[in-house]
């Protein structure tokens, strides 16, 4: 579903007519005073139970967004010619890139913050493509903007990331946590931005988990001269970076290496009637090859 | 014959590529040949992004009894030529088969609405061999 925000700032979910119509259960959770968080915002949707599977597929699935779709072409028209094969690259040390959209998100709206603006999202990412001989290389947030940027921005952001399920192999720490603290400069135009996760995500990939359940909590600094643009109000997709280790897959850094072991196996040796046909079409005589 | 008519004798051959053609490039050779697949032709546009065509080429013609200088082919098959002609004509010839690939980039959907880029390995052939 969209989203929009008033011009205060909160956020609304409004309700597709579907969706409105079959409502799935939605859970609201006032924190207490007690705990000094004021009050909280907790929407979370959840998969309806019923056997509707275009309505979960609507809801649970979501459709395969314009702007992952358009990065994506975009990655393939870098990383491919214009007949499909792959450019070579001596750093391209992955044949495989997943753009996997959050399977559900849960929203924590902060009022009343003094400084900056504190936003914490709950997003839950589908692993359940990603075999286990896809071997994670890197893993990236990937935050794009609807609009390219029209100002350039430096702002320093802190990047919080908590990992909400429990860890079976640490019983003393069963959430993981990772603090990124970056400064961002976004460029006049620019439509994303990337954060790089890999150490935070390696062991849980690695592993072979099927969902991640991350909690991201940004909180930029604000000045007067920063516009209203929040990057930590886009829900970013998790893009990995994995290299097929399976038969099917294409290894092209065996394939360089192979190549500059044994170069006259690959200098194809025109044969005498491929070179002489081709001395016809040109009128030229056959050439004559020294003893 | 006495009386003028010529027979049994081949037609007289004046132009030197014609010569080239008909005894030392034999036609139907075993070569490779241009396919553009779409892949909405096998409804697999539903989950292929790109590319949207694709010419995987082919294998096709006539595998001469010469077979290891130009194609790379093994003893083996030069052997089995040899038994077919000489032997048994009901062993089967060398056949014209792709022996070398290349790679393609597919970009394409999961059913989880994910999105993928992959590099497949073996999808285009690039040369032919008698085997």
């Amino acid at each position: 579903t969209s989203r929009s925000r008033d011009e205060r700032g909160s956020w609304q979910l409004p309700l597709s007519e579907v969706e409105a119509s079959q409502s799935p259960p939605t859970l609201l959770a006032h924190q207490d005073a007690e705990n000094g968080y004021g009050l909280q915002l907790s929407l979370f949707k959840e998969l309806p139970s019923h056997s509707h599977q275009k309505l979960r597929d609507r809801i649970s699935r979501p459709q395969p967004d314009s702007t992952a779709l358009r990065y994506m072409k975009r990655l393939y028209r870098m990383f491919a010619t214009k007949g499909g094969i792959p450019k070579p690259s001596k750093s391209h040390l992955y044949n495989t890139v997943r753009l996997v959209t959050p399977h559900a998100e849960c929203e924590h709206l902060s009022k009343n913050q003094e400084r900056g603006d504190l936003h914490s999202v709950d997003l839950l990412f589908n692993l359940d493509y990603v075999t286990t001989l896809e071997h994670l290389f890197k893993s990236v947030l990937l935050y794009s903007f609807d609009r390219p940027v029209s100002k350039s921005l430096a702002i320093t952001c802190t990047c919080n990331l908590l990992i909400r399920e429990h860890v079976a192999s640490s019983q003393v720490c069963p959430n993981i946590s990772h603090a990124v603290t970056f400064n961002l400069h976004v460029e006049l135009g620019r439509k994303w931005v990337e954060i790089d996760v890999t150490t935070f995500l390696q062991p849980l990939i690695a592993s072979g988990k099927k969902s991640i359940h991350i909690a991201v909590n940004f909180t930029c600094l604000k000045n007067d001269e920063t516009p209203s643009y929040n990057m930590a109000r886009l829900s970013p997709s998790l893009l990995l970076f994995l290299n097929d280790t399976s038969q099917q897959a294409h290894h092209q850094w065996n394939f360089l290496k192979h190549k500059r072991m044994k170069p006259a196996l690959f200098k194809q040796k025109k044969s005498l009637n491929e070179e002489a046909r081709k001395n016809l079409k040109q009128g030229k005589r056959a050439p004559r090859h020294r003893r | 014959e006495a009386g003028g008519k010529v027979e049994n004798t081949p037609s007289p051959i004046y132009d030197l590529s014609q010569y080239y053609r008909q005894y030392l490039f034999p036609q139907n050779e075993c070569e490779l040949h241009n396919f553009w697949l779409r892949f909405s032709q096998l409804k697999w546009n539903r989950w292929i992004i790109a590319p949207r065509k694709y010419n995987p080429r082919y294998c096709k013609g006539e595998c001469p009894r010469v077979v290891r200088h130009r194609y790379g082919s093994p003893v083996h098959t030069v052997v089995q030529n040899i038994i077919y002609e000489k032997l048994d004509s009901s062993v089967p010839r060398p056949s014209c088969i792709p022996a070398e690939y290349r790679p393609l980039s597919v970009l394409k959907m999961e059913p989880d609405r994910s999105i993928v880029y992959k590099e497949y390995d073996n999808m285009i052939a690039t040369k032919c061999t008698c085997r």
